[in-house]
């Protein structure tokens, strides 16, 4: 542990309630894309079966806990709860375009032929492109609330000091995971174009919108 | 190797 991988877990942590607590006190899950949250459930999940295999710390187990109840809790606020709220006409991406290359990369590059091994990394390659549907849906719809562009920055914010975690590691106990770096990569480009939006209108407090 | 396949991350 050191502190741009604590850093990155409180980001992902904060950006995962914010989007629960969000949709639970407004009552609704206007501009939130439901195929990006199918992907994160289908990303936990396939992630953290490790929790009944491998033991790492108290810490972990507990964060891979949250995560996987927060990530069903928001499915279940956006598909049941507040379904009548759920803007799926805006929601369009082909999450089997993301859903099935992964799963085809994930048995083409992998450490090992191992279900654990493989869905591990099936986790990694869909949690980089996870986001897609809701950068496509903010694209579409050319504006987002602030408090879902608070949301996507700190979820884009964890993998970036993941990266800052993983050159830290490199130096210090030669870790290199070619697999989880370049996925983390890939993850984090991805937000770039958000992350300038971001910085140039949200931060000066204007809402964020497409020009 | 071995350390490789403990992933020890989130």
């Amino acid at each position: 542990m050191n502190i741009f991988r604590l850093c990155g877990d409180l980001s992902h942590l904060l950006a995962i309630l914010l989007l629960l607590v969000k949709i639970w006190k407004t009552r609704s899950c206007a501009g939130i894309s439901g195929k990006s949250q199918i992907l994160f459930a289908i990303v936990y999940t396939t992630r953290y079966l490790d929790l009944f295999t491998s033991f790492v710390s108290i810490y972990n187990s507990v964060m891979k806990i949250v995560f996987l109840s927060a990530s069903y809790g928001t499915l279940y606020l956006m598909f049941y709860k507040f379904k009548p709220t759920y803007d799926h006409n805006h929601d369009s991406f082909r999450i089997l375009y993301l859903i099935v290359p992964a799963l085809v990369l994930s048995f083409v590059i992998v450490h090992a032929y191992t279900l654990m091994e493989v869905l591990w990394t099936y986790s990694i390659y869909l949690e980089a492109v996870a986001i897609m549907p809701q950068l496509f849906m903010v694209s579409r719809t050319g504006e987002a609330e602030t408090i879902t562009s608070h949301y996507l920055f700190a979820l884009g914010s964890y993998r970036a000091l993941y990266i800052l975690n993983w050159i830290y590691r490199y130096y210090t106990e030669d870790f290199l995971d070619l697999i989880v770096i370049i996925a983390g990569i890939v993850q984090t480009i991805l937000y770039c174009d958000f992350f300038y939006l971001y910085i140039t209108k949200v931060l000066k407090g204007k809402r964020l919108s497409l020009p | 190797g071995e350390a490789i396949l403990k992933h020890d991350e989130l």
